[in-house]
């Protein structure tokens, strides 16, 4: 089961702009 | 003119749409102690994508939550206590939906706008790279 700190870190880094 | 450090001055939100440019960003704000409001202002962006039905939501909804609003951090003290009970109450009753941070996020980007995305573009960080 992913930890609140993994979601939450998944969460944010899925809503980082990607490579160009 | 269409550069990306062209881009990164006409707005926040073409700043931080830019990899390089959130990047350097956050670089900054680790500097400035104020990293947190940018990762809460992404998390905002994530959450809102994602889907209701998924039991991980209303986790991600108590992580963001705990992490960030109900905290003295650099998010919490600039909320307004209306938007801050809102949210609360929205996890306590686990009824969440995807627009739930969205007063929360305007308020932590109007803030950064005026400040920190300012102070940003006169920064040596941000003269050294251009």
């Amino acid at each position: 089961l992913d930890s609140e700190d993994d979601l939450l870190l998944k969460c944010i880094t899925s809503a980082m702009p990607k490579q160009k | 003119p269409d550069s990306p450090l062209a881009r990164w001055t006409k707005s926040l939100h073409s700043l931080l749409g830019d990899q390089d440019g959130a990047r350097l960003f956050r670089v900054f704000l680790e500097r400035e102690r104020c990293a947190d409001a940018l990762d809460f202002w992404f998390a905002c962006n994530g959450f809102r994508q994602m889907d209701l039905k998924d039991g991980k939501t209303l986790r991600v909804a108590k992580a963001i939550y705990k992490r960030y609003v109900e905290t003295d951090g650099v998010v919490g003290r600039r909320l307004k206590p209306a938007t801050k009970t809102f949210i609360r109450d929205n996890v306590k009753r686990q009824q969440i939906d995807s627009a739930m941070f969205d007063q929360a996020q305007t308020e932590i980007q109007t803030s950064m706008e005026e400040n920190a995305y300012q102070t940003f573009l006169q920064s040596d960080i941000y003269l050294e790279y251009v």
